[in-house]
């Protein structure tokens, strides 16, 4: 099973934490993250293959990085070396599904963009022209970052706040599909919960005996894969368990066919 | 007494919060804060006057907003309108200077800039811009905002970082004077700490029937004056108790100094 999973969001956002939580490894490792510390002048595209065995089934998940976006002080356009890399990859198949059996074409297309917005007031201008330019390109599903720098009250209405301003800019997000729930209220239970609010960590921790994944403050611990502390639980089945192929049936049936039809009619 | 504190950084940092907090008032009412959800595409800088009476003394207390700084998407010079207006308060009191009785000189200069600075992996290329630009003009205090989203290994990490980073820049940022505690260690503990990690909180708790202010999450709370939690004492008692005094005379015998004479020699 392959997979191509795209992470954007400015540095520190705890985009490389959140990936290695996912997976459950340290896919990056402490100061092996391409941006640690460091924020670029421009923007990198570079991606970097792993070969997991997720729920018995193995993938081939390739994890595509965008150090440096928003990172300057000017992030003029500082998108558009990720719009053509998408673009490129949908070029590659297309010349290939043109050349080889088609069975046999290697998809590198992006299936799905995790898109970090920081816990704030509501969308950065930035965050804004980002989604505007690449969601009819490429599923974007926007996350929290560092949702634990959000009481349980800032979190409703911070997700309120951006889901209205994502309604009212006419920006599409990628829509976890109703029909694949048992029960309509779980799949309006899932609505309310966008933008999924996630915290990451790579220390697991021993507490009374039990090893669980968290951040140790002195107030308290916040616990990744405790529902009632954030959404990560949530993102990671659908994501890994039950949308996978989703998203990337709606990568060729609809995100790659729109790019194909303006290829050829132009 | 008269006071004029400077507050920049970009939006949803926990800026008016901790204003609230530190001077134990709603300065900034939840939203009426000049930039709550709306980032603004140009900077502003708008000032507001409040009395208040600490510790039994009676402190006008005027407070410099830059609604604007660091939210654009070109973030390119944001910092010049808080340069020109720091500038304007100079050029008001040179004039005033020698046109009326010294005595009643009204002093608008800006007598302390607290910087705040996000938490992620260091200083973010506008960070040190800001501070490189404006270091010779305002006493610059850094901080970090939202200090409640490090762990306190992080939070030492981060520190180290931030101010290994100023220091490779050349960037003078205000220095607490070290004679004016009682014990050499004291002292050291003090440089130690800096920047100052706060958090604000304009939640008043009821805890066992006691009164704290403090951020309510599942896992715990984060208490805004628990020195364990973080330094928002520490930066109060520096700033309102023992260093304000210091603050003005170092504006007006240094900074402002520099200024006449670059003035005068031009
Ligand atoms: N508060 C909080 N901090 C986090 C979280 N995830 C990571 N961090 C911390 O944030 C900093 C940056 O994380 P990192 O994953 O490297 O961010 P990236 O630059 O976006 O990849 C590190 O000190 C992490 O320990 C989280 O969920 N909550
Ligand atoms: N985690 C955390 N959140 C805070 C803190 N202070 C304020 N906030 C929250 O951050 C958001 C923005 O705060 P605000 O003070 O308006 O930020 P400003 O735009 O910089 O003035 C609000 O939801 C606040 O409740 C803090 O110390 N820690």
């Amino acid at each position: 099973f392959e997979f191509t999973l795209m992470v954007v969001g400015a540095t520190g956002l705890g985009k490389s934490t959140l990936i290695n939580s996912l997976f459950l490894s340290s896919i990056y490792e402490d100061g092996k993250y391409p941006a640690a510390g460091t924020p670029n002048k421009t923007v990198k595209v570079q991606n970097s293959t792993v070969y997991l065995v997720e729920g018995g089934v193995s993938l081939k998940l390739t994890l595509v990085d965008t150090p440096g976006f928003g990172d300057a002080i000017n992030n003029t356009k500082c998108w558009k070396p990720i719009l053509e890399y998408i673009d490129s990859k949908y070029e590659e198949y297309l010349n290939a599904e043109g050349h080889v059996n088609r069975s046999t074409v290697v998809d590198n297309r992006v299936h799905c963009c995790l898109y970090f917005i920081s816990p704030g007031h509501g969308l950065k201008p930035l965050d804004i022209e980002f989604m505007k330019q690449l969601h009819e390109k490429v599923n974007i599903v926007p996350v929290i970052g560092k949702a634990d720098t959000l009481t349980p009250e800032e979190c409703a209405e911070f997700k309120a706040n951006v889901m209205k301003e994502i309604e009212n800019n006419d920006i599409k997000i990628y829509q976890f599909p109703v029909d694949e729930f048992d029960e309509e209220e779980e799949a309006q239970d899932l609505q309310a919960q966008l933008p999924f609010a996630v915290v990451g960590s790579n220390t697991m921790l021993d507490i009374n005996g039990k090893k669980l994944r968290g951040r140790m403050y002195p107030w308290g611990i916040a616990e990744v894969e405790n529902p009632d502390h954030c959404d990560f639980i949530f993102l990671r089945n659908l994501l890994i368990r039950t949308h996978m192929q989703d998203l990337k049936d709606v990568t060729n049936n609809v995100l790659y066919e729109n790019f194909r039809c303006n290829k050829l009619a132009a």
